[in-house]
């Protein structure tokens, strides 16, 4: 563990933080791409089936069991529960989630740590990972405005893979023999998508002023 | 034998 990852894992979990309270407090789901949501309860329960085996660490395994719950109960809630339910936009939020579940789950057949059914999925849950943001990207795309906390929500996701990059690099010159290519791979690929958000959101917050996040 | 890959990051 170094500063790099637990500050990495702390942006992830003050994200399903801002994002429970959005939908819970707000009783509205407006903004949010339940698409995307359905992606991240798709990459941990895949992931995190090394649950039952895999004890690195009572952290990890405490964190997984976080992540598949909330995750879980932010589709959940977005889905069926009221009001939450009547303000999630099926037309506006409806990126074919397939052509990006479909690919993953070939790249994860083709490349992964090891020709075992897990090691595939694991590899799949990587890479659906990296693109999982892409429909929550296209709704604020078409939205223009991003409501405030639904920014910070986003900044702090794309802030967890940009602080789980430097850790990698950090394991790179410190540990021997530690090679992750296909996390590095995917890992450079999500935080890049964030990007152009990332100008926006700099741009609206840098007067302090809490101007709207205008993306063009 | 190689050993499986040991995922210790989440």
């Amino acid at each position: 563990m170094n500063i790099f990852r637990f500050l990495g894992d702390m942006s992830h979990i003050l994200s399903f933080v801002i994002l429970l309270l959005k939908i819970t407090q707000g009783k509205s789901a407006a903004g949010i791409s339940l698409r995307t949501q359905e992606l991240y309860m798709i990459v941990f329960c895949s992931r995190y089936l090394d649950l039952f085996w895999n004890f690195s660490s009572l952290y990890n395994s405490f964190l997984k069991v976080v992540f598949i719950a909330c995750s879980s109960a932010i589709v959940y809630i977005i889905r069926f529960k009221s009001p939450q339910k009547d303000t999630w936009n099926p037309e506006l939020d409806n990126f074919p989630i397939q052509y990006l579940i479909g690919p993953c789950a070939v790249a994860g057949l083709l490349i992964n740590q090891d020709w075992t059914p897990f090691e595939m999925i694991w590899a799949f849950s990587i890479y659906l990972e990296a693109v999982a943001i892409l429909p929550q990207l296209f709704l604020l795309q078409k939205q223009g405005e991003v409501e405030n906390l639904t920014s910070h929500y986003v900044a702090a996701l794309g802030a967890y893979r940009g602080l789980y990059l430097m850790n990698w690099v950090y394991r790179y010159f410190t540990e021997d023999d530690y090679l992750q290519r296909i996390v590095w791979f995917a890992g450079t690929v999500q935080t890049g998508l964030y990007i152009d958000f990332f100008y926006h959101y700099y741009q609206s917050k840098r007067g302090g002023l809490s101007r709207p996040v205008k993306l063009p | 034998g190689k050993e499986p890959p040991v995922h210790d990051e989440l």
